[in-house]
């Protein structure tokens, strides 16, 4: 024995990544089966012990319905991964093969070099800092237009439109619903109902509307109303809208808004009001709801060679963070159109406020390579952490106790004391954050 | 990585004779400026009000 150990050649070899994979996977999948086991003996053991019939449990793990692939995909520990795939890319490349190293993937992915704000790519130590990197002042004109929304990143607009019913259009076809995507805004009502779509009514969430007028017809109605609490106007909407409305249109002619019909010479009044207001309102101040307004949305998405961060698309006030520590499919347009509500279940901080028109909301969407989202004026957000995943969980689990539904999102808000804005003020075009591999 | 804006912005009012009707585009309200599929850059313009 002493022989053998002692002559025996030690040869050290790696192990191949496809092998490391795979044992990551059948790991992962073995401890996800453990786990259901435990879950299902637990409600087995506990059926009908408790109030609520049953243990707390835990953040349940998200199981999307879909192709083999989404599949496969859905038993890999995505965010594991993503985190090994970060640290990867934080590894130092040696100094003589950092500028073909970084000229070959811009090379791949289509890099323009001559944007880049450092010239010489020695300067970058490793692909997370070259990926992350900044470009030249001027390179991106901002679009001058004050009423504009400009782009908030390099990318490819994947769906745009107007949200109908509080829902929006992930593919054709394919819908998931807004509060899945930013949560609901307001807690739970004294019925134990969630108003699902008060964002989408009302311009100032502050604003007792109740419930959402579903036709433009009555939005408008209520917009009204609402304009007359603003103002602290002691009339009623029946005194005011009190003229007979035009039944119908004649043959021919367009279909007349009821905003621009003839009425009561009252409304003369209140129109005056309103530019009274208009004239003196500041520019973040919430629009009188007199305009009829809606809800649209933009999906742009960012390829791995473009510029990853991102600005702002407009001038807005964030009041509040919303941390979804979801999962982290990958959310090439491939997987968006095969897996529905992928927004909804992956990794994601929602910024929330308002602008000049009313609400305002700015989502960035984590992927398996690029987990972490950085935020510039948010130094306590950890995006693809273990902590806030353990976080997560433990929230889960002592809501499920309190016998509440857990929300899914831990949240804070902007509070500056030096404005008047009651959040964090943004220019358009000013930089935010952005997304980092890994 | 993907970002998903979603905003209010007016309606605007509906189109009188004179002025025709354009789709998905109403005076006064947003009017998107992009395309499905299309590639845009920091700083250009999505849509105006």
């Amino acid at each position: 024995l002493n022989a053998a150990l002692k002559s025996t050649k030690i040869e050290w070899k790696p192990i191949p990544i496809g092998l490391g994979i795979g044992f990551l996977g059948l790991f992962q999948f073995y401890r996800v089966q453990q786990r259901e086991q435990r879950i299902q003996e637990e409600e087995r053991s506990s059926y009908g012990s408790g109030p609520d019939g049953g243990k707390p449990k835990k953040r349940e793990r998200i199981r999307p319905s879909g192709p083999w692939q989404v599949q496969i995909m859905s038993t890999l520990p995505l965010k594991a991964l993503s985190r090994i795939w970060g640290r990867f890319n934080e590894l130092e490349i040696p100094y003589y093969l950092r500028v073909p190293g970084f000229k070959l993937y811009s090379f791949i992915f289509g890099v323009n070099l001559s944007e880049v704000a450092e010239p010489d790519l020695h300067t970058y130590p490793n692909l997370a800092s070259f990926f992350y990197r900044t470009l030249k002042p001027g390179s991106r004109p901002i679009d001058p237009s004050p009423n504009a929304i400009v782009s908030p990143a390099d990318g490819k607009v994947i769906q745009f439109g107007i949200i109908d019913n509080g829902e929006v259009e992930q593919v054709k076809g394919v819908t998931y619903s807004l509060d899945a995507l930013l949560g609901s805004v307001r807690p739970k009502s004294s019925n134990g109902s969630i108003p699902t779509s008060n964002i989408a009514s009302s311009p100032n969430s502050a604003q007792p509307s109740g419930s959402r007028a579903r036709t433009g017809d009555e939005e408008i109605i209520r917009a009204d109303e609402e304009f007359a609490q603003i103002n602290g106007i002691s009339y009623t909407l029946p005194n005011l809208f009190s003229s007979p409305q035009p039944k119908g249109n004649e043959p021919g002619e367009m279909p007349v808004d009821q905003s621009t019909s003839p009425r009561a010479s009252s409304e003369a009044e209140v129109r005056a009001d309103l530019a009274l207001a208009e004239s003196s309102r500041s520019w973040w101040a919430p629009t009188p709801s007199k305009d009829p307004t809606a809800l649209y949305y933009c999906v742009i998405y960012l390829a791995p060679g473009d510029y990853h961060r991102f600005h702002s698309p407009a001038s807005w006030v964030v009041e509040s963070r919303r941390h979804f520590a979801g999962e982290l499919y990958s959310v090439s347009p491939y997987l968006q159109r095969t897996l529905p509500g992928l927004f909804t279940l992956n990794e994601r901080v929602v910024l929330l406020g308002r602008w000049r028109w009313g609400f305002f909301s700015f989502t960035p969407v984590g992927a398996t390579n690029v987990g972490s989202i950085v935020v510039n004026f948010d130094r306590e957000l950890r995006t693809n952490s273990l902590n806030t995943d353990t976080a997560a969980d433990r929230a889960a689990e002592e809501a499920a106790k309190r016998g509440e539904l857990y929300s899914g999102f831990s949240e804070a808000t902007y509070e500056n004391a030096s404005s008047v804005l009651g959040g964090h003020a943004l220019k358009r075009g000013e930089e935010m954050g952005g997304f980092q591999l890994g | 990585s993907t970002i998903v804006l979603v905003f209010e912005a007016p309606k605007g009012r509906r189109p009188t004779f004179d002025e025709g009707y354009v789709e998905g585009q109403r005076p006064g309200g947003w009017s998107w400026k992009i395309k499905q599929g299309q590639k845009v850059k920091v700083g250009e313009m999505l849509g105006f009000v």
